[in-house]
């Protein structure tokens, strides 16, 4: 038997990895999944710095979708889905795509299908919360966005957008590469992060 | 997001990830977190890896295979999670991220870059998780 178990996650969510070491210790011939499993749901119940789970980082649409992805390193085994869009358990869906098919990833409408096929509740992860910070972001001419190269301007208008020509690079590039790049890592914080 | 790795008492690990993405994201968008080797990346023969911080870079440079690589070279966890986000900031030099290592023998540390990055941790003989904090590197 190996000695030690050890559960590491990032971020300080510390009941998420309480939750998934009190797995190692149970009889289970999975453990290791399981604990994972337990461990990130817990995440996406409590919601952690709103950067899992239902109700956080809405898109431009103002939906919540998630991903989430399981892996067993013994076995190489698999799970993972993509922009998982009305179901909050997301990483017991990653483990369904594990388990019951011999593909990697389900993204979309079609992850959503197979979770109902396996029998999640279909639910809004929609919340005032995620409504609030959506309503917010029009308000301010939809800043900060993601896109680039677009008409009309990215950085005081909304979507929809049309593509800017690629052939003139001052028309594709408000700033310099380097500059955009330091606007969109200002962007990532302890609250808006993959 | 949330990345986790776990080694087990029969030395089985796994890796995984759970995540609402990006605030604002264009709609379609997905992050690392569902794809192997960006987000997490796990083989139990050697170590796992997990990653946080800009998904849309750090896919592109699949950081937590690469730490796993690192690890298998008998790099400590710590300077493998340090070599996997230095090779982004070779290309990127703003990009921010964090990332956890854990190997085989159940030794760990993690790294970010461009913060002040905390991860968790409760291993055999810890009554309780503990929260540790790493300057940018």
């Amino acid at each position: 038997a190996h000695a030690a178990a050890v559960v590491i996650n990032t971020w300080p969510f510390a009941n998420a990895t309480r939750v998934a070491f009190a797995a190692l210790t149970a009889s289970s011939p999975q453990q290791h999944l399981d604990a994972i499993t337990v461990g990130c749901n817990r995440c996406e119940v409590e919601q952690c710095d709103f950067t899992v789970g239902y109700g956080g980082s809405p898109d431009t649409n103002g939906e919540t979708t998630l991903d989430a992805m399981i892996l067993d390193g013994t076995t190489m085994d698999m799970g993972a889905v993509a922009q998982l869009r009305r179901i909050k358990a997301a990483i017991h869906v990653a483990r369904a795509v594990l388990h019951h098919t011999s593909h990697s990833i389900l993204a979309g409408d079609g992850a959503l299908e197979f979770a109902k096929m396996m029998g999640f509740q279909e639910e809004s992860l929609v919340t005032p919360y995620s409504r609030a910070l959506h309503a917010e972001w029009k308000q301010q001419h939809c800043q900060p966005n993601y896109f680039r190269n677009v008409v009309p301007a990215q950085n005081s208008s909304c979507p929809p957008f049309k593509p800017a020509g690629w052939g003139n690079d001052s028309a594709m590039y408000a700033s310099s590469p380097d500059e955009e790049q330091q606007r969109v890592q200002a962007l990532v914080t302890q609250q808006n992060h993959d | 997001t949330i990345g986790m790795v776990v080694l087990d008492t029969k030395g089985d690990m796994a890796a995984g990830t759970s995540s609402n993405g990006a605030n604002h994201k264009v709609a379609g968008r997905v992050g690392d977190a569902a794809v192997p080797g960006a987000g997490a990346y796990v083989d139990s023969a050697i170590g796992g890896a997990a990653a946080t911080g800009d998904g849309d870079v750090m896919m592109r440079f699949l950081p937590s295979f690469h730490a796993v690589q690192e690890m298998a070279k008998g790099v400590h966890p710590r300077v493998a999670c340090e070599r996997a986000l230095v090779r982004i900031a070779s290309k990127y030099p703003h990009f921010k991220g964090g990332m956890v290592c854990l190997n085989r023998m159940g030794e760990f540390g993690g790294a970010g870059h461009g913060w002040n990055f905390s991860f968790t941790v409760q291993a055999t003989g810890m009554s309780e998780p503990t929260v540790v904090h790493v300057d940018s590197i």
